[in-house]
């Protein structure tokens, strides 16, 4: 017998005891309460569970302080390219989208892709191409800055480094410990 | 990266995974969320997972497809499937991150093998939890 169930993932990578201020902690314990919220609600109301990740996604994506949507960290030309897929297990389709920009909530059109196209993974201009033609909302570079991810960029950038998920470290040393050249 | 999975009242599975990348990245990289397999896959005969952390790991690993092919062909449950992709096998390419999952029972698995990490589960026995490992 199944139950209904769910299960939301931030990402990974290094918090520091140092940075982690109980600020910090409760707005990040707030975002995450807030998504199983929207998840588990189309659940209990008898939904399927492929809108539930949606839904939770979709939620985690409007947070500044997760790397994906609005919180989506600075490639090297200063932009914001964002991925996401999603996959039934009932049907075994599947919907991806990688290297988009300004779209708001790449999980939905990952899920448009799925339901409207016979294709699973759509990259760059034609993705947004796509976004546009099934009116998924848009959002200019404005909407993506954020000055903890300017902040990290910039130190990047002056490090010649790429940084996984939440890494925060400001200094040289620091930053040696996490580069993936 | 963010993600998600979920079992529903009629026992169907579904999972999905966003990211923004790497901080700097170049030349259009993508990493394992966008690809099925890799990052995110779902099947109702064994489970549904997300990953997160060092992308290229997890496809070299094919990580997600991996925890299906341990429990449909090896007969593992989900929690020794994770355990086996994150804790043995990633970590001997020096895979960094973590996989959340669900198997067809509606049971949730959550593990890691990087240093802090966003979670949270919730289900119909009256589990709510939210943690931030450090």
């Amino acid at each position: 017998m199944s139950k209904l169930a769910l299960a939301i993932h931030g990402g990974a990578g290094t918090i520091l005891r140092s940075q982690m201020t109980a600020d910090k902690e409760a707005i990040y314990r707030t975002a995450l309460d807030e998504a199983l919220e929207a998840g588990y609600k189309v659940l209990r109301q008898g939904g399927a569970a492929l809108d539930a990740v949606v839904a939770a996604v979709a939620s985690l994506e409007d947070c500044e302080w997760f790397n994906a949507g609005k919180g989506s960290v600075f490639t090297h030309q200063g932009h914001h390219e964002m991925d996401a897929a999603v996959m039934d297990g009932q049907t075994g389709r599947a919907g991806a989208v990688a290297g988009v920009r300004q779209i708001k909530n790449p999980i939905l059109l990952a899920q448009s892709i799925m339901d409207h196209s016979e294709h699973i993974l759509l990259s760059g201009e034609g993705a947004m191409a796509f976004a546009r033609e099934h009116g998924l909302a848009f959002e200019d570079d404005a909407y993506f800055y954020t000055p903890h991810r300017y902040k990290q960029w910039q130190q990047a950038l002056l490090e010649d480094r790429t940084l996984l998920d939440h890494d925060d470290r400001e200094t040289d040393s620091d930053l040696e410990e996490k580069k993936f050249g | 990266t963010v993600g998600a999975v979920a079992c529903d009242g009629h026992g169907h599975l579904a999972a999905a995974t966003s990211t923004g990348g790497m901080t700097n990245k170049k030349y259009n990289r993508i990493g394992d969320s966008p690809l099925i397999g890799c990052g995110t896959y779902a099947n109702n005969n064994t489970c549904a997972v997300s990953c997160t952390g060092h992308g290229e790991k997890f496809i070299q690993a094919v990580a997600a497809y991996d925890v299906h092919c341990l429990m449909e062909y090896k007969g593992l449950g989900l929690p020794e499937a994770l355990r086996m992709v994150v804790n043995e096998k990633l970590v001997r390419i020096r895979g960094e991150g973590g996989i959340i999952g669900v198997d067809a029972s509606g049971n949730t698995e959550m593990i890691f093998n990087s240093e802090g990490m966003y979670r949270g589960r919730m289900d119909a026995s009256g589990v709510k939890e939210i943690a931030i490992y450090k």
